[in-house]
């Protein structure tokens, strides 16, 4: 439906605005390592069946998703390469101060809680259920460190923002799909569901200021 | 399989 695909495009224009920032700057200055790194864990533990697809069917649908799972993976692992070598020298480790452990630990017990056991399923089916759970949550909170980096500096470039924008924007139009398929199809899975509020929710504060700020023309300052 | 939607999300 229309809002998982204008979801998407605003996903992939997160993407595009992350790389503009990069390249026009040349510097990741208010860009969170360990953010882009639990993106990168999310979109690794959630695409493990990126290839399986070739061997169902091919059509339309899954080919956009095959070609959706690339991008995210790709750019995100070109997006860390770029910090992690390129422009290390611009990036302040010393602002990036929340312990991935935090988030990632939590991530991992709670979702032996969340996934579903299917009595006629084999081990592998498991090891996928397992990691396609802990990508939702890990996904829902992998912001957490850049929007602490955030609060460290008390401002941010206005690419920077539009970036946050776009990427916080696209599952809140999750969201809405979500309520779409409710009402014509059916349920989806509860913890997909509660991620995506919780995702959504962790951005609120920032879609606020955006709002005050940004979008009148001022620079992006925590009050 | 009852994941099957949300699984063809990204």
């Amino acid at each position: 439906n229309l809002f998982r695909l204008f979801g998407d495009l605003l996903h992939v224009a997160s993407i595009f605005l992350l790389w503009t920032k990069i390249h026009k700057t040349r510097s990741c200055a208010g860009l969170s390592l360990k953010s882009q790194i639990l993106f990168l864990s999310v979109y690794m533990t959630r695409y493990l069946d990126l290839f399986v697809f070739i061997f169902h069917r091919i059509d339309l649908y899954h080919l956009y998703n095959f070609v959706m799972k690339c991008l995210f993976i790709g750019s995100q692992a070109a997006v860390i390469y770029y910090m992690w070598f390129r422009y290390r020298p611009t990036y302040n480790a010393k602002l990036d101060t929340v312990r991935p452990e935090f988030i990632v630990l939590p991530c991992l017990v709670l979702s032996f809680f969340f996934f579903e056991a299917d009595p006629r399923a084999n081990s592998l089916y498991y090891v996928r259920e397992y990691f396609w759970t802990f990508s939702i949550l890990l996904e829902s909170v992998a912001i957490l460190p850049q929007m602490f980096l955030l609060s460290n500096t008390g401002e941010a470039e206005s690419i920077t923002t539009h970036y946050l924008l776009c990427l916080g924007l696209y599952r809140a139009f999750y969201l809405l799909n979500w309520i779409w398929r409710f009402i014509f199809y059916r349920s989806p899975e509860a913890v997909v569901v509660l991620a995506g509020i919780l995702q959504t929710a962790l951005y609120s504060d920032f879609f606020y200021i955006y709002y005050k700020r940004v979008f009148s023309g001022r620079a992006f300052k925590l009050p | 399989e009852s994941k099957a939607d949300d699984k063809d999300e990204l």
